[in-house]
């Protein structure tokens, strides 16, 4: 098994 | 106010059929440049981001910044009203409660006018970095779309493999496992069918396939996608458009 990890843990809120 | 008139309402259509499945609410953001869309997927994995330039309209009128929230299930039904060879004209005030989209058919002098009531959307934008990935890969969209749809019915994730001597798709599922390997390739004839792969080191990441697969829906807008990837960063998946176009990011999984 693997972790999905979001989008926003990539790219910050502006 | 918003003016702008499309050639031809199949690339709206094109684009909305494409992400309705990933986001269901989103803004469309017109300013002088042209309209842009960015949204999340409901389960935050993966992004849109799409641009249709102003220079793809003829005419086009965008006086100050409005933000069209739209419900795209609720957009769909309307475009699908439009043949894909209408001319397609969007308006909507500066504070616009709704969007007026005008079908006109030139060659059977027929007009429709449509009226979607919007939405107040508090919409999260995210930051995308200028990212020099480590490999681009440029294929035909329709076999990407078959080496997605293929692998799925192996398995949840793919890995994507890039070296010097080509791109391998692999997965591993409870009945088997499988692999589409892309080695460089130039069509003389047909560029679009070419494979390139550029490359400043070797990538190798892992991905889930029902997004990809969900990407793929937009294959008809473009021959050709570009997939850009760096480990440890977000894949992209690029179509191009005349004059903009429809990208997904998607967050890579990690560890085992």
């Amino acid at each position: 098994t693997s972790n999905q990890p979001t989008i926003q843990s990539f790219f910050q809120q502006r | 106010m918003l003016e702008a008139r499309l050639e031809q309402a199949q690339i709206l259509k094109k684009v909305v059929e494409a992400i309705k499945d990933l986001v269901q609410d989103c803004n469309f953001d017109c300013n002088d440049a042209g309209i842009q869309l960015q949204a999340m997927d409901n389960s935050h994995v993966a992004l849109v981001s799409m641009k249709l330039g102003s220079e793809g309209f003829s005419p086009y009128r965008c006086d100050r910044n409005i933000a069209l929230g739209i419900n795209l299930n609720s957009l769909m039904k309307v475009l699908r009203a439009a043949a894909n060879e209408d001319l397609l004209t969007l308006k909507a005030e500066d504070q616009p409660d709704s969007l007026n989209l005008l079908f006109e058919s030139s060659s059977q002098d027929r007009l429709s006018e449509y009226d979607i009531k919007l939405m107040d959307i508090d919409q999260e934008h995210l930051g995308i970095p200028d990212t020099e990935y480590a490999a681009t890969i440029t294929l035909p969209s329709a076999e990407f779309q078959r080496i997605c749809r293929d692998l799925s019915a192996l398995s949840e994730s793919v890995s994507i493999e890039a070296n010097k001597d080509g791109v391998k798709f692999a997965c591993s599922g409870d009945i088997g496992n499988g692999s589409v390997t892309l080695r460089p390739h130039t069509n003389v004839e047909d560029e679009d069918k070419s494979t390139k792969i550029e490359l400043t080191e070797p990538v190798n990441l892992t991905f889930s396939l029902k997004y990809l697969v969900n990407f793929c829906k937009a294959s008809s807008l473009s021959a050709t996608v570009r997939l850009c990837l760096s480990n440890e960063v977000p894949l992209l998946v690029e179509y191009q458009m005349g004059a903009g176009y429809l990208r997904f990011y998607l967050a890579p999984k990690i560890g085992d």
